[in-house]
């Protein structure tokens, strides 16, 4: 997280730290974690927890951790033999399904999903909140669990951002409308972010309540724009695997 | 050794007899005869009473006779002066003369032969209750038909003994009713029925001629009846004593009937049934009895069902009604089952919430779940309260039986996320 602040687990309960690659993810359900299909391409068993604000090893072990079921990508998220010069970050969404239900409490807690209304379309100058353990100014990796409050902005502004990745050329990059282009003056989530929530404020509601509006995914440079999957766009999806997919477990 | 005759003379017959003299003679014949004394002479001296010179009869200690002064025939072909018949087989004759005989007087002769005695007749107590038979030496009793001699060989009897009744409904009358009931007898009825029922006996006024109490009140012919730790009577006399109805409370009865020499009385009738033991009549709001009857009696069966909201626990099993018959002692059968409302149980807890402690799991007790706030929510909005049905579940009006979910609250952090500005 670039432009952020040291924060507790409590402000982002949602928060799923992926160990390996590091990576984020939302509980968006006790069996389901919404993460980037990039962040658990090729790993069908990634280890995760939830609960905890530090990843330090004595605290990781009274947290959560959660056992994967099963990984299932978007089929329509496209598989490419080199990671590194992929550009094309269209439907990157993946739901991991756990063995086990997760234990709801003040440190752990879903995030909602979009609903269908069109109160729930993200638009420009929404402050979402991004959260993570990724990159930020100084340290390629953090201990403590980081956020920042950022702006959505218009897709072209992520476009204009001129290529932090030498072997991918500006142009090639996907920019599709499930995509979400957000940031401000230096707020942007980072490589170890992948897979957290966007978070934008539930319409019309009281109390503060938020729902999962993107999924960080990718950035030309970090500390600029980054792109968040849009989930609005993946909210039948999301319900179908995920009906489809309940009842009792397979051996 | 006894002898069928013999002949008794006065000492020195026919001459004068003695001064001063006392003779006996012991005249025996065998059992079964009497004997007939006759004097074919007889000249004693006469005195008041016969004080000073007699001739005297003695049976059993008795003086039947005394005799003197002189006697002459009566008939002129008979020589008997003086005659007796006795009907006892011993006798005694005592001669006495005194000191002082002025005239001659030539005493007596006398002759005794044994004579049939009529037992049948002769006497005054008839040795036969019914039909006497004499014959030369003796006599036998005999009996009437159906009657049977008894063991005395004088009394005879009815054999009426020993009729067992196992009839619900019967009707037992005295022997020959209505005509005249046999004496010398002991009729004994047993009245058997099986167990559940009470006997009942009736007896018309009408139908009760026994011979009555004597002047102390006592009965000599007699009904009784006795039951299990009960007795009726004695009772006789003309036109029945005692209610009309008598009810007992056996099933068992045994009924005597005595009756002595005497009496020429029709008897008895009576009409007996078996009235079924009853079984209480148990009331309760919670359960309803088929068939609905005033009375309920032996053999009957109910079937008890529980009303909504009860039930009928066996064992392990539960169940919403149950038989039960009236038994022979007056209880019900299964009495020891009972509708008792129904217990749904301790309520099932569930995921990420908690039910409270009831106070009560019985039918129309209630229950609420709540979910572990604020993390958890319930699902259905009316979904945490249930009440015991009356099938032993918890109901709850949208969810059924089914139970409520706690669902995750999404989105709310526990701390806002404050961005800490330099």
């Amino acid at each position: 997280i670039f432009g952020g602040y040291s924060t507790k687990i409590q402000s982002f309960p949602w928060q799923v730290y992926f160990e390996s690659p590091r990576g984020g993810g939302a509980l968006i359900d006790e069996y389901w974690v919404l993460t980037a299909a990039h962040v658990v391409e090729g790993n069908s068993d990634p280890v995760m927890y939830v609960g905890s604000t530090l990843l330090k090893i004595e605290r990781l072990r009274n947290a959560q951790r959660l056992i994967t079921e099963r990984v299932i990508i978007h089929p329509s998220w496209k598989q490419e033999d080199d990671l590194n010069t992929r550009t094309n970050f269209d439907n990157d969404i993946a739901l991991v399904q756990l063995k086990d239900p997760v234990k709801m409490g003040p440190t752990v807690a879903p995030i909602c999903l979009p609903e269908t209304s069109s109160d729930y379309n993200p638009s420009e100058g929404d402050l979402g909140l991004i959260s993570g353990w990724g990159r930020t100014e100084n340290r390629t990796n953090v201990i403590q669990l980081r956020g920042a409050k950022l702006p959505i902005t218009s897709l072209e502004k992520c476009q204009q951002v001129k290529v932090e990745n030498p072997k991918a050329r500006s142009n090639d990059y996907v920019f599709t409308d499930n995509m979400i282009c957000a940031g401000e003056k230096g707020v942007d989530s980072c490589e170890g972010d992948s897979g957290g929530a966007f978070a934008l404020p539930v319409p019309n509601v009281k109390d503060p309540k938020f729902y999962v509006a993107g999924l960080v995914s990718w950035g030309k440079k970090c500390g600029t724009y980054g792109i968040y999957t849009k989930v609005k766009n993946y909210v039948d999806w999301i319900l179908k695997t995920m009906q489809e997919n309940s009842g009792p477990k397979k051996d | 050794e006894p002898t069928m005759y013999g002949e008794i003379l006065s000492p020195n017959y026919p001459q004068a007899y003695p001064n001063e003299v006392v003779k006996t003679w012991d005249i025996e014949v065998p059992e079964g005869f009497g004997i007939h004394l006759y004097f074919t002479h007889l000249d004693m001296e006469l005195s008041e009473n016969c004080a000073y010179d007699s001739v005297q009869i003695i049976s059993g200690g008795i003086e039947e006779e005394r005799l003197c002064g002189q006697r002459t025939s009566k008939s002129p072909n008979s020589p008997t002066v003086e005659e007796f018949q006795f009907p006892y087989n011993r006798l005694q004759v005592v001669f006495t003369s005194d000191f002082s005989n002025e005239e001659r007087f030539t005493g007596f002769a006398a002759y005794y032969s044994a004579v049939d005695v009529n037992e049948c007749t002769d006497f005054t107590d008839v040795p036969c209750s019914h039909f006497c038979n004499n014959f030369i030496g003796g006599y036998f009793c005999s009996c009437p038909p159906e009657y049977f001699l008894h063991d005395d060989m004088r009394t005879c009897g009815v054999n009426c003994s020993g009729d067992v009744f196992t009839a619900l409904i019967g009707e037992i009358a005295s022997p020959n009713y209505p005509n005249p009931y046999p004496e010398n007898s002991r009729c004994e009825y047993q009245i058997r029925l099986q167990e559940g029922f009470r006997l009942v006996l009736t007896i018309r006024r009408e139908d009760f001629d026994v011979e009555p109490a004597d002047s102390e009140g006592n009965c000599h012919d007699s009904l009784t009846f006795a039951a299990k730790n009960q007795q009726f009577g004695p009772y006789c006399g003309n036109g029945f004593p005692g209610p009309l109805t008598i009810k007992t409370q056996s099933n068992t009865l045994d009924i005597v009937f005595q009756t002595d020499l005497t009496g020429q009385n029709k008897g008895w009738k009576l009409r007996y049934h078996g009235d079924p033991i009853p079984c209480p009549k148990e009331i309760s709001a919670n359960s309803i009895w088929e068939p609905e009857k005033a009375k309920y009696v032996f053999k009957d069966v109910v079937k008890i069902t529980c009303v909504d909201g009860f039930e009928v626990v066996e064992g392990n099993v539960g169940s919403t009604s149950f038989y039960s018959t009236c038994q022979s002692n007056g209880q019900w059968s299964n009495s020891r089952l009972e509708c008792q409302p129904v217990d749904c149980g301790v309520p099932e807890p569930i995921e990420n919430g908690k039910v409270e402690d009831p106070e009560d799991t019985v039918f129309g007790s209630v229950i609420h779940y709540t979910c572990e706030e604020p993390y958890y929510y319930m699902e259905q909005e009316e979904g945490g309260e249930y009440h015991c049905a009356a099938n032993g579940s918890w109901v709850n009006d949208q969810l059924g039986v089914e139970l409520p979910k706690c669902i995750p609250v999404c989105g709310v952090p526990t701390e806002p996320f404050k961005v800490q500005q330099r």
